[in-house]
């Protein structure tokens, strides 16, 4: 029962698409958890929760379990949702980075791990008391990279954040896998991130990549996943083959 | 001399591009400081500065003074920057959201206003310290938001965060527009997108909207605003058209 984290704190690479549409896909076979740990909630809005009940602020100040959080998202498979809302903010300034709040994440979901099959966390765009929280759950992470410059210059530093806490907080995690999102083979520049990130980082970069696809970017507005709104979409196949290459990976682990 | 904070806690939207695009077309006329309140640095690297000597952090944490700390940066233009570096995340964590510590920004930029006829500064993609440092040092707000759907389901939350600096730190504070960026005539959904904002919000939308454009994205790897790197492509233009209309705002306001 991994926990995977889907983190950069690069801004706009491509996180919340990654998180919900391989969840989504695990799903059609298998029980899966996604918790939106992001207080923007569009992992939430992405997969058609609105004005949930509880959301995932509430279990990480213990005033409920994840089991009793948890929303089933409609549509096909076994998706089920740790929603998030605004009030997550107030989270990520309360919980102090230097203490035990940074394994909240990690011990809620310890008591809910042997119900799901895959656990998918969603993590905000910065490396603050959010994001740790999802590095020390996690066993390991899959790192969204658009094929473009500055996203480029950003991945060591989020690498070097990954070391830090393999070093203290989580010996076991480990990189999954560096995701290329958004390439568009009409570009050079695409091409060029792509070729630079396969030389720099081998194996640790995941076969498949995702490709620019509008569809990907409509489904929101749907607050469905790739698959309902747009299942014969280049986009959808991508995260398919995506969901087959994790599964692989977290075989070999 | 005004200051202008480039903001929206949602990530990738194009608020790098924009800072150091508009900055760099003020500049071909007049005297501008870009500030990177951002550790990952890319507005730094977008206008090729590598290893500065002094950080913005050694300014907020007052060993240094802005003057001393600001760099030319190449090329043509008056354009000087107060650049960033990654211990600025230290910053982040540090600097208390409770208390004057957000108002250090401000502070600092009170010595230098004199000196530069626009300042504008490059926030992060969340409402940390460091953000609520550059709301509360602006005097007025450009919002860049990608014509999707993500973006604009965050723009409330941005909105009702400037509501807040509003309403206790900066009483002055006032929103310059919101940009829309990467707008692509092709598709359905960047239509949509604008034909919402522009409903919702109306005169708070700037008039000139900045297209997706590969050259804007290429631009960044050659550390050049795309004056200098493609000055004839539809990103130049925009940007210049954008520095006329920010210029008009400003007058008016
Ligand atoms: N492969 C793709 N093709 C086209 N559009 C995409 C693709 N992946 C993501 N998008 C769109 O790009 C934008 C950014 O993606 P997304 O919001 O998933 O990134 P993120 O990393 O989660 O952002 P944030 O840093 O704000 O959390 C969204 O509007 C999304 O719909
Ligand atoms: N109009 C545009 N056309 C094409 N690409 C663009 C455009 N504006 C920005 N980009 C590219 O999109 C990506 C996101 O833009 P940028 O980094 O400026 O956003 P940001 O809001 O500053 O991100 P962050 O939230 O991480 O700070 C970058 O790779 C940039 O080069
Ligand atoms: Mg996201
Ligand atoms: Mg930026």
């Amino acid at each position: 029962m991994p926990v995977l984290g889907v983190t950069n704190q690069k801004g706009g690479v491509g996180k919340t698409t990654t998180a919900v549409n391989l969840a989504a896909a695990l799903a059609e076979r298998r029980r899966v958890l996604l918790v939106d740990l992001d207080p923007q909630a569009n992992a939430t809005s992405g997969v058609g929760i609105e004005d949930p009940d509880h959301h995932v602020y509430d279990v990480l100040v213990g005033r409920i379990s994840a089991r009793r959080a948890a929303v089933k998202a409609e549509g096909d498979g076994d998706l089920w949702v740790l929603p998030a809302a605004p009030d997550l903010a107030g989270a990520a300034v309360e919980l102090d980075t230097e203490s035990e709040d940074l394994g909240r994440l990690a011990k809620v979901l310890l008591a809910v791990r042997p119900t799901y099959d895959f656990v998918v966390v969603d993590a905000p765009p910065s490396i603050g008391a959010l994001t740790l929280n999802a590095l020390v759950a996690s066993d390991a992470l899959i790192v969204p990279l658009q094929a473009e410059y500055y996203a480029l210059e950003g991945i060591a530093a989020m690498m070097e954040t990954v070391r830090r806490v393999q070093g203290s907080l989580q010996p076991e995690l480990r990189i999954l896998g560096i995701l290329l999102t958004m390439v568009d083979a009409r570009t050079r520049l695409s091409g060029q991130v792509e070729e630079n990130v396969r030389q720099h980082f081998g194996d640790e970069v995941f076969d498949i990549t995702i490709p620019r696809n509008v569809r990907l970017a409509e489904a929101p507005s749907y607050g469905a996943p790739i698959f309902a709104y747009a299942p014969e979409s280049q986009g959808a196949a991508a995260y398919r083959a995506l969901a087959e290459e994790v599964t692989r990976r977290v075989r070999q682990g």
